[in-house]
This record gives C-alpha cells, sequence and structure tokens, in this order.
C-alpha cells in the first residue's frame, strides 16, 4: 500500500465523516446504497464512521458524477479510459464519470462478455474511498487500490494490503461487528499463553 | 448512465471495448529509436498518470525515445510486468485497462513496485 505525499490523513479525533451526493445528479436511493456499503467497508477496519447528509457544501466528502471537463483540472475522458478520482484528505472530493455505464448489482455472471463497457460501481466507490482517507496506489493486483479495473469487473472486498494501510493511518475498529477482534500487543496471546 | 444489472443496459449503449485507450493497441512491438505516427499521445497518457515529468509540458514528439523508454519500465515495474523498456503485448494489454484517474506517480516518487525497487537498486533511470 501506499499514501499521497506527506502521508495526509484526516485529522486526529475526527472519527465522524459525513458524505454527501451532489444534488444536480438527482441520484437514486439505489446508487447512494451502493456508496453506503462502500463506505461501511472501510468502516468494518477502522475506527471511522460515515454519515449521509444532505448538507452537500458542509459534507467532509462530496460524490459528484460529472462530465469531461469539470474544473478541476482532471477532465474526464467519456467511457471507459479513467472512471473517476479522488483527492487527498482533508480535500474530500470524490469524483465519478457520467459517461461511463455504472452497473449496480455488480453481477457480471450473465453477461457472456457481451457488454464491455459496463463498469460496476461499487468496485470503483471502494477505491475512490481509499484515496479519499489517503491511500494512494497499491501494485498489489487483488488489493483494492490497485489502479486498473477491467470492464466487466467486479472488486470490491479489501484485502490485507488494503486494511494494513488504512490501519496503518487509523488504526483498527475497536468494535468490529462481528468479527474477530485486531490481534492488539494485549490479546496476541492464547488463553494457553502461547503466542499466536 | 446507471444501470440496475447488466441485462438492463440497451443495445445502443453496449460498447465493444474499443473506446478509451484502445488506440494504443497500435504502438505494439514498438522500441526505443523508432519514429511512430502518435506516440505523443502515449506520452501524454504517461505524464498524465506521473511517469513523465509535468515541468516537461505536453508537446511531445512521436520519438520512442530514452523518455518514453523510462517511462515504459516504471510502469511496468509498478504494474509487475517483466521491465522491457517496450511496448510489448503484455505492456499493451494492461495500458488499455480503464483506470482510476489518479496518478501513480507525485512528484516524482512511487510508493508503488518502482518505488521500493528504485530503493534497492541503481538499474532503473530516476526520472
Amino acid at each position: 500500500y501506499s499514501f499521497f505525499p506527506g502521508r495526509p490523513r484526516w485529522p486526529p479525533g475526527k472519527t465522524e465523516l459525513s458524505y454527501a451526493f451532489l444534488p444536480e445528479n438527482q441520484l437514486s436511493d439505489a446508487v447512494k446504497g451502493v456508496f453506503a456499503r462502500a463506505f461501511e467497508r472501510w468502516s468494518e477496519v477502522t475506527p471511522l464512521t460515515f454519515t449521509e447528509t444532505a448538507a452537500f457544501t458542509d459534507a467532509d466528502i462530496r460524490v459528484g458524477f460529472f462530465r469531461g471537463d469539470h474544473g478541476d483540472g482532471e477532465p474526464f475522458d467519456g467511457a471507459l479510459g479513467t472512471l473517476a478520482h479522488a483527492f487527498s484528505p482533508p480535500n474530500g472530493r470524490l469524483h465519478m464519470d457520467g459517461d461511463e455505464n455504472w452497473v449496480l448489482d455488480g453481477d457480471f455472471l450473465s453477461s457472456a462478455g457481451s457488454v464491455l463497457s459496463a463498469t460496476d460501481l461499487e468496485s470503483v466507490a471502494v477505491h475512490e474511498i481509499g484515496h479519499i482517507l489517503g491511500l494512494g496506489h497499491s501494485s498489489l493486483e487483488g488489493a483494492i487500490m490497485y489502479p486498473t479495473l477491467p470492464p466487466v469487473t467486479r472488486k470490491v472486498e479489501l484485502a490485507d494490503d488494503d486494511i494494513q494501510g488504512v490501519q496503518d493511518l487509523y488504526g483498527s475498529n475497536p468494535n468490529p461487528n462481528g468479527t474477530l477482534p485486531m490481534l492488539t500487543p494485549s490479546n496476541q496471546k492464547d488463553t494457553s499463553g502461547s503466542a499466536i | 448512465h446507471f444501470f440496475p444489472n447488466i441485462s438492463s443496459i440497451p443495445r445502443t449503449l453496449v460498447g465493444n471495448g474499443s473506446a478509451g485507450w484502445d488506440v494504443f493497441q497500435k504502438y505494439l512491438g514498438s522500441h526505443t529509436g523508432q519514429n511512430v505516427a502518435g506516440l505523443s499521445k502515449l506520452k501524454n497518457y504517461f505524464q498524465r498518470f506521473g511517469y513523465i515529468n509535468a515541468s516537461l509540458g505536453s508537446n511531445f514528439t512521436d520519438d520512442f525515445d530514452d523518455l518514453l523508454e523510462s517511462a515504459v519500465k516504471t510502469y511496468q515495474l509498478n504494474f509487475n510486468l517483466k521491465p522491457t523498456g517496450e511496448l510489448d503485448a503484455p505492456t499493451i494489454r494492461h495500458l488499455v485497462i480503464p483506470r482510476c484517474g489518479n496518478a501513480d506517480i507525485v512528484n516524482g516518487s512511487s510508493a508503488m513496485n518502482a518505488g521500493k525497487f528504485k530503493a534497492n537498486s541503481t538499474a532503473v533511470p530516476a526520472h
């Protein structure tokens, strides 16, 4: 895993981050639900929580779909090519390319390879949230933070590399829900006293 | 364009995968010393993602020069490809895959594989 130069992160103590969607996009609940799932994946492994707010300009993280030149110096290029980009903390801007064919359910098993221009929304959202939190790109192909995503591909599970990277910045989730506790110096021994 | 599932994408929007950077396919086999029409576009691609220094401007030649060879080699290292410095088939296949718009190399330093490689070797020329 990697970080942006200078290792920027959200300030210590700020563990509750709000996010909002660009009102002009008029996104459906289904689209917003995909982002909620994507945020949850990072929340599960860190002390961070993410809450949607309607106040776009005041939100910590601002999600918008744009086409072509949208004023940040990084124009989108139509279908395929670049899919999205996001800024390092604490900027909070997360931009998706509005020209892509975004698929919400991520089930490509029935595609038979015929729809080569379809992109899984959640896969890209999880990756871009990684940037929003301070992660750069990884050379590990299985990592969420690997830079490329072929069409008709779903990759939404955080890899160990992603988890180690984000926990290097923020630490682990102190209250993991239904998951095994993370190893800490105080719990690295089992009940018999032998080291794990 | 949002679709609940892949079967709901209308036939009029069904692509053949030739959008994006598929044009780079024609550079397959190119190597240092050649002049190939349109190769400057590939330099723009590498510059966009940090493999060529932004301070060099965007008016590139179509020459497959040392600048491009270095960019290709660093890219290959970052993506676990054999660092030949040539536009071989595995490299071209990877170049055309859709990707995140964020750069792999920021301010000349790569935290991906190439950066780690440079830290342990003098074999890869620095930008």
